[in-house]
């Protein structure tokens, strides 16, 4: 299992990589990997080498390549299901983003507790009423489940969320909540982006 | 100057001693610190001894004094203005959720190209016409800018900001951005945490 700070790196590599295919570009090299995410390129020739990629490529690593070796480390082979509970701002916003976005993980539901958003269809997918988290759950054999309810609500769904079998859960609110051992749980907050930006533009002030 | 993974460390163990704040409580181990993360305690332990806590506290580290000492860390001492560029779904969820959150970044003024949202307030904060940029940043000294818009207008509205003087960008489009050394640039993109959930919940299968 790769520690959690290579999973991000993967990820963000992944990224950038899509970004280049569309752009037309088969190589790269390690320094613009790294430059691009404010790393080293010795970090960067680090993991592609934990890949596999261990010769150096005259004409930098092939994109094409690098983004299809991380698929097979990172992705689940036959591709995971993914529940969005919360169609507020942040949900909608999130549904609009995801879906489609990434060939294995496919978002199938999503939820909320306000009547006048049964049925509601964003990117394709159908928003159920929260009380129907438990069923759908299960016949949609959904894993993993993003939480953008209103704080006052964060305990209660995760807890829902586990007792439907959810494996894994990504957490918007600032609540922290308790889960079993056997299910994983992330938490992100944008405070952490904006207070990163923050910070280098009052050193460079200096 | 403190790295960027270290920055983001201190951003996150201020947020959850800001959580343990309104429990009520008053001390915290460094393991207690490191399990909410997913890190070691070794290095919360190294972090706070580059705070200056270097002796081992029997009841743990005092929650509000770490606190204090992050805040003189990461902050800019008169504080710094942001604005949300892009009030969409994304742009309206952020600039509810970070108005008020941290007295040193202050959110002072949104924008977008839709004339029919001029004049609307989020959190007491007012939305101006995106042709206004120029002006209000330079007369509220906004330092940094928050990219919400819809990927065909990143790039134009990068340009507009650097050109307005902005020091630094958080960018959530996923277009990348080109932007002189003088400017900071920071991208975060949702789909990184979300394959991290996938990638821990697919291992915990096995
Ligand atoms: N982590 C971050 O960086 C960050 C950024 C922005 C917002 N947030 C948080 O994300 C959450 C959502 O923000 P928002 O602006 O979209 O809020 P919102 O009020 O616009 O949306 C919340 C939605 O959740 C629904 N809801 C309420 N209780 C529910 C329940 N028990 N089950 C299912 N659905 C329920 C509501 O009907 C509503 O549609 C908030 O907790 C906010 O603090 C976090
Ligand atoms: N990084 C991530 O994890 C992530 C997650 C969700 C959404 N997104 C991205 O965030 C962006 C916003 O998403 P959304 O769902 O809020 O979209 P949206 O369409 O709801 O909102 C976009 C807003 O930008 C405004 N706008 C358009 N052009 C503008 C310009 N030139 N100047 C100022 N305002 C302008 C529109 O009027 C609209 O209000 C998109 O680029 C989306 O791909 C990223």
């Amino acid at each position: 299992t790769l520690p959690g700070k290579t999973v991000e790196r993967l990820s963000q590599y992944r990224r950038r990589l899509l970004n280049l295919v569309e752009e037309n570009v088969e190589y790269i090299f390690s320094h613009e990997l790294a430059a691009i995410l404010h790393i080293t390129a010795v970090q960067v020739r680090r993991d592609l080498m934990l890949l596999g990629f261990s010769s150096v490529y005259r004409k930098g690593y092939p994109v094409k390549k690098l983004i299809e070796v991380i698929g097979q480390r990172l992705d689940s082979e036959s591709g995971q299901n993914v529940a969005i509970i919360g169609m507020g701002n942040l949900g909608t916003a999130l549904a609009s983003y995801l879906t489609g976005l990434r060939p294995k993980l496919r978002i199938v539901a999503l939820f909320d507790i306000d009547e006048n958003k049964k049925g509601l269809k964003i990117g394709g997918v159908k928003c159920y009423h929260v009380s129907e988290m438990g069923k759908v759950i299960k016949s949609k054999k959904i894993s993993i489940g993003v939480v953008t309810v209103p704080q006052t609500s964060a305990k209660k769904v995760a807890s829902q969320l586990i007792k439907s079998g959810i494996k894994g859960i990504l957490n918007f609110t600032h609540i922290p909540l308790e889960v079993p051992s056997d299910v994983y749980l992330e938490e992100y907050d944008m405070i952490t982006s904006l207070e990163k930006v923050a910070y280098f533009v009052k050193k460079k002030k200096k």
